[in-house]
């Protein structure tokens, strides 16, 4: 079934989190930064993959993020 | 191909390694079969040699594990994260964890290859970072691949050869 938007969200994040060094937590007052580093992240992940260069979480980024993996972050720690 | 920023290496090419226990999923000997042909991959291009020690520390300590198993990376339960290791250096460094909420399988192509989860991480012990070689074993994902026909894929040797060199024997 499609995954609803928060499910998608929070899939990324917390992929974003562990493999491409995004902050784990941001106030509620840096929402716009949160979502700018989440973005910059995004475009990271799919240029490692050789994805389409977005920044946005389309199906294919989600795809390549629900496969299984090695745990080793992609980004140097 | 990618290596580990700072120039993480083996000085030396006799490194040791230890099972430090069993996953339920496999045979004894088809976990120890596994490991050893997954570090044969490597040893096959590189003057790297490898030797099984059965008790105290070994540069290459592998265990299977589950949820937080105190390392700082703690596993997912099933699929996500199958397995990670760490970059060559002292303590950690080298040691290769498996997730144990994993099915992990010895010949069979369901549930995961021991075998090429083991290869991929036993690069990571060695030195190798994430390529983005979709063809790679060193590709973050996994996938299954005859292991009857199996060979490292060129990336993987151009990037094992960097750190190391050729093997002298051949």
């Amino acid at each position: 079934a499609p995954l609803a938007g928060k499910d998608r969200d929070s899939i990324a994040k917390d992929y974003l989190t562990k493999l491409y060094g995004l902050p784990k937590q941001s106030s509620p007052d840096s929402e716009k930064r949160a979502s700018s580093e989440m973005n910059q992240r995004l475009k990271e992940m799919q240029q490692f993959f050789r994805l389409k260069v977005t920044g946005k979480l389309d199906d294919e980024t989600l795809e390549v993020m629900k496969k299984p993996r090695c745990g080793v972050p992609d980004v140097a720690a | 191909y990618s290596t580990f920023q700072g120039n993480y290496k083996w000085k030396k090419h006799a490194l040791t390694y230890r099972i430090e226990n069993y996953t339920p999923d496999m045979s004894v000997a088809e976990v120890d079969d596994s490991i050893k042909r997954a570090l044969q991959v490597w040893a096959d291009v590189t003057p790297l040699r490898f030797s099984r020690v059965n008790r105290g520390t070994a540069d290459i300590m592998i265990s299977f594990a589950v949820g937080d198993h105190q390392d700082g990376y703690p596993f997912d339960g099933p699929d996500g994260f199958l397995a990670h290791a760490f970059p060559p250096f002292e303590g950690l460094g080298g040691d290769a964890h498996f997730d144990d909420d994993e099915k992990f399988s010895f010949r069979s192509p369901e549930g995961y290859n021991l075998f090429l989860v083991a290869a991929h991480e036993f690069g990571h012990s060695l030195g190798l970072d994430h390529s983005q070689d979709p063809g790679a074993l060193m590709f973050p994902t996994y996938v299954y691949r005859d292991i009857d026909t199996f060979a490292l894929p060129k990336d993987d040797v151009n990037g094992i050869q960097s750190l190391y060199g050729p093997n002298p024997d051949i």
